[in-house]
């Protein structure tokens, strides 16, 4: 039996909300660690692993680890049912072939319960080792998205150029080209806003403006993104969902031959 | 040029 409640519903919402262009199904797997999956993007170019811990939920009762294979599609029409102030409680018989969903408003009036059907799914784990990065920038992830939004209308591709002095963020096409730097801000009054980049070494990479633009879907989520890289490594770029999870995206890079 | 990767390239199945 699988049952996990969650007091700001407004998180699955999210969650689900911005993963869902990227990946059309996938296995929720659900043990004592919380709730998790990993997923590529059917060109196989991107990946994304998101997890709930435990203490996201209250409570969170997980008997024993099992798969529950969704339509993301199918889950996000459902999750639109909900209020974003509902409280999102998620149920599961072992084995499970339904997800039971219930939304309870907080004036504890109303009750909307939905089932949805699971699918098989044959999903591949990939093993992602632990990498020490050359390059970390965390960063506003509105400031990311807007970037993202900006250079898309020049290029496919975007270059990203990580040096002491701060990121540079770099497209070219056939109307022109365009870049935008950001420098290492630290002393600015809204903590969201600050560059802050650990470096080990300067690193420029190049990768597919379309995939980072879906990557920044997951903005409504936290106010800050963080973009690692090394050279030749794919990229690691990471929302936190406040101190209870995450959403990762990997990215590989556009590399010469 | 510049070649688009896929994620196995970089990553192993588990």
């Amino acid at each position: 039996m699988f049952e996990a409640r969650l007091s700001q519903g407004a998180v699955l919402k999210k969650l689900i909300e911005s993963i869902r262009d990227l990946v059309s199904e996938g296995n929720f797997d659900c043990s004592e660690n919380g709730l998790s999956l990993q997923a590529m993007d059917s060109s196989h170019v991107a990946l994304v692993a998101m997890l709930l811990r435990p203490d996201a939920f209250d409570p969170y009762r997980c008997d024993r680890s099992m798969p529950l294979g969704i339509s993301l599609k199918s889950l996000s029409s459902i999750l639109r049912c909900a209020s974003n102030d509902d409280v999102i409680t998620l149920r599961a018989e072992d084995p499970a072939d339904q997800l039971s969903l219930v939304f309870e408003n907080p004036q504890n009036d109303k009750v909307s319960e939905y089932v949805l059907n699971l699918m098989d799914i044959d999903s591949e784990h990939l093993g992602i080792p632990e990498t020490v990065y050359d390059a970390v920038v965390h960063m506003s992830s509105s400031e990311f998205q807007r970037i993202c939004r900006d250079l898309q209308q020049l290029s496919d591709s975007v270059s990203i150029d990580v040096s002491k002095e701060g990121v540079r963020f770099s497209a070219a096409g056939e109307v022109g080209s365009g870049s935008i730097a950001l420098r290492q801000n630290t002393n600015v009054d809204s903590g969201d806003e600050a560059t802050v980049i650990e470096l080990q070494q300067q690193v420029n990479l190049t990768f597919s403006i379309k995939y980072l633009s879906m990557f920044a879907k997951t903005t409504p989520l936290c106010g800050r993104v963080t973009l690692c890289m090394s050279s030749d490594v794919p990229l690691l770029v990471e929302y936190k969902i406040d101190e209870v999870g995450y959403v990762r995206y990997y990215l590989a890079p556009k590399i010469e031959e | 040029g510049l070649n688009q990767k896929r994620l196995a390239w970089f990553f192993f199945p588990k």
